[in-house]
């Protein structure tokens, strides 16, 4: 394995607070 | 669905900070105080999705992340602890603006690399140790439905801290995170939300409908 493993921890959905902003 | 829909009806707010309290806010974070009255409306949104109290509960959290307020998440789940400051089990307005600022495009690159250190150090020893990142490789497998053998995971997980433990002490503390992150600028890039730049523009009927006390 080539990745890093906080690059895949990173990719958490728990992480993307993107969607505290979504209005629907 | 219907809960997270229920987001969309603000009802009526119990704690609604006062103007002077937004103008101590606007100075001791990266917000203004009009980005601070859109934020307030975003919270009561938020923080009344399930429970009426101008709170956010870990279940509101929950569902506006994940669209699910039962859903388990490790990563929501400790952001949502980082939030929650005075760990009382909720997060309030001023807990929120002040973590979300962290998140605010101009905050301070070392404040995103401190809060990004406290996510990952999931025991609160201080150290981002071997155990903690595989229990963290695991979850987000988990999470997506993607399946490792343990040697793949024990691979990652150790080529990893080769890469960090610059003192080989077996675990990674600040400063070795540091050095990581500016190695790697893209391990921090989930710690910047580009909403945050101008959330007044990007949500102008917030500040339309805010109503702070005078």
């Amino acid at each position: 394995p080539c990745f890093n493993a906080f690059d895949i921890i990173s990719l958490s959905q728990g992480f993307d607070l993107s969607g505290l902003f979504e209005k629907d | 669905m219907r809960a997270f829909l229920s987001c969309l009806s603000v009802k009526k707010n119990k704690q609604k900070p006062r103007y002077q309290e937004a103008i101590i806010l606007a100075s001791e974070t990266s917000f203004t105080v009009n980005e601070i009255k859109a934020l307030y409306d975003l919270f009561k949104k938020l923080s009344n999705c399930i429970y009426d109290d101008s709170l956010i509960h870990k279940e509101e959290f929950h569902l506006a992340l994940l669209r699910n307020s039962h859903k388990q998440n490790l990563f929501a789940d400790r952001v949502f602890d980082l939030f929650d400051v005075k760990h009382n089990g909720v997060i309030e307005f001023e807990e929120f603006v002040r973590s979300l600022s962290i998140f605010h495009p101009n905050a301070p690159k070392e404040d995103k690399i401190t809060f990004a250190f406290r996510l990952y150090d999931l025991r609160q020893t201080g150290y981002i140790e071997h155990e903690e990142l595989k229990e963290m490789v695991l979850a987000i497998l988990t999470e997506s439905e993607l399946t490792l053998s343990d040697e793949e995971v024990e691979s990652i997980v150790n080529k990893t801290m080769m890469e960090a433990d610059s003192k080989g002490d077996g675990k990674i503390d600040q400063e070795e995170w540091k050095e990581l992150v500016e190695k790697n600028p893209a391990l921090i890039k989930n710690m910047t939300l580009p909403y945050l730049k101008d959330i007044t523009l990007a949500f102008p009927s917030f500040i339309l409908n805010t109503d702070f006390e005078e």
